[in-house]
C-alpha cells in the first residue's frame, strides 16, 4: 500500500512539466527515503534524477519499496487536471497495475480522483559516483534560462568556460557568434539573485543547447540553479526543490573527434 | 567535427 499526500501539489505538476519532454517513460521508485526517479532520454545523452524526500510529504505511507512505471506524458495530462492550489495524493495498492492521483481543493469542496494505468518499463539504473567538481556556479535560474534561450537562436552548442574572471557561455552559428559572461556577484538584495562561482581550476566544456533548454523547464521549481563542471564528467544542472529534494540533470559533453 | 558522448560512457549500470 502506498499513500503519499503532498500539500503543495503544484510542485508535482512543475516536476512533470520539467521532465516530460526529456523522458517518455520512467519508473517512479517509492521507498522510506522518498519518491524518486532516475531516467535517461531516448538517445542516452542526458539523465534526470529526481528526489522528493518522504519528510516533505504531509503523509507518507510506503509499506514496501515499489517501482511504478509511468508514461510521463499521460501522467502530465492527469496532473494538469489538478488546480495549482490543490493537495495531491498518490495512491497505489500492492500488485496493482494502476495508480490513483487524488486532487483536493484547498477548502475541501472538490475532490477528484484520476486513475492511470501503469506500465512495465525495463529501465537501467545507473550508479552516479560522488565527484569533486572543478567548478560550481550558482546563479538565478531565470538568468540561466534566458542565456540558454538567447544562445540557441544563434547556435546549436554552448561552450561553458569557468575562469577566475567568471563563467562564460559562448556559441557560434551561421549568422555569427555570441558570448555571455557572468561575473561573481554577491552584493544583491536577495540571496537567490547572487551569482557565486567556486572554482578549483579553470574548465571549459561543450554541450548541446537543445538539452540545456529542455533542463530549463525546471526553472519554476527554484529561484537558483547550480551548475557543476569537470572536464571528465557530465555537467550537472541542479534545481533544488524547497524542503523536499532536488531535480538534477546530467548531460554528457560533446568532444572533438 | 564534434562528437556527442553518451551518458553511459560515464555512469555504470548498477
Amino acid at each position: 500500500m502506498l499513500e503519499l499526500r503532498l500539500v503543495q501539489g503544484s510542485l508535482l505538476k512543475k516536476v512533470l512539466e520539467a521532465i516530460k519532454d526529456l523522458v517518455n517513460d520512467a519508473n517512479f521508485d517509492c521507498s522510506a527515503t522518498g519518491f524518486s526517479l532516475q531516467a535517461m532520454d531516448s538517445s542516452h545523452v542526458a539523465l534526470v534524477a529526481l528526489l522528493l524526500r518522504s519528510e516533505g510529504f504531509e503523509h507518507y505511507r510506503c509499506d514496501r519499496n515499489l517501482s511504478m512505471g509511468m508514461n510521463l506524458n499521460n501522467m502530465s495530462k492527469m496532473l494538469k487536471c489538478a488546480g495549482n492550489d490543490d493537495i495531491i495524493t498518490i495512491k497505489a495498492d500492492d500488485g496493482s497495475d494502476t495508480v490513483t492521483f487524488m486532487f483536493e481543493s484547498p477548502n475541501q469542496d472538490k475532490i477528484a480522483d484520476f486513475e492511470m494505468k501503469l506500465m512495465d518499463i525495463d529501465s537501467e539504473h545507473l550508479g552516479i559516483p560522488e565527484a569533486e567538481y572543478q567548478a560550481i556556479v550558482r546563479m538565478p535560474s531565470s538568468e540561466f534560462a534566458r542565456i540558454c534561450k538567447d544562445l540557441s537562436s544563434i547556435g546549436d552548442t554552448v561552450v561553458i568556460s569557468v575562469t577566475k574572471e567568471g563563467v562564460k557561455f559562448s556559441t557560434r552559428g551561421d549568422i555569427g557568434t555570441a558570448n555571455v559572461v557572468c561575473r561573481q556577484n554577491t552584493t544583491v538584495d536577495k540571496p537567490e539573485e547572487a551569482t557565486v562561482i567556486e572554482m578549483q581550476e579553470p574548465v571549459s566544456l561543450t554541450f548541446a543547447l537543445r538539452y540545456m533548454n529542455s533542463f530549463t523547464k525546471a526553472t519554476p521549481l527554484s529561484g537558483t540553479v547550480t551548475i557543476s563542471l569537470s572536464s571528465d564528467l557530465p555537467i550537472v544542472v541542479e534545481y533544488k526543490i524547497a524542503e523536499m529534494g532536488y531535480i538534477r540533470f546530467y548531460l554528457a559533453p560533446k568532444i572533438e573527434d | 567535427m564534434q562528437r556527442q558522448k553518451s551518458i553511459l560512457s560515464f555512469f555504470q549500470k548498477s
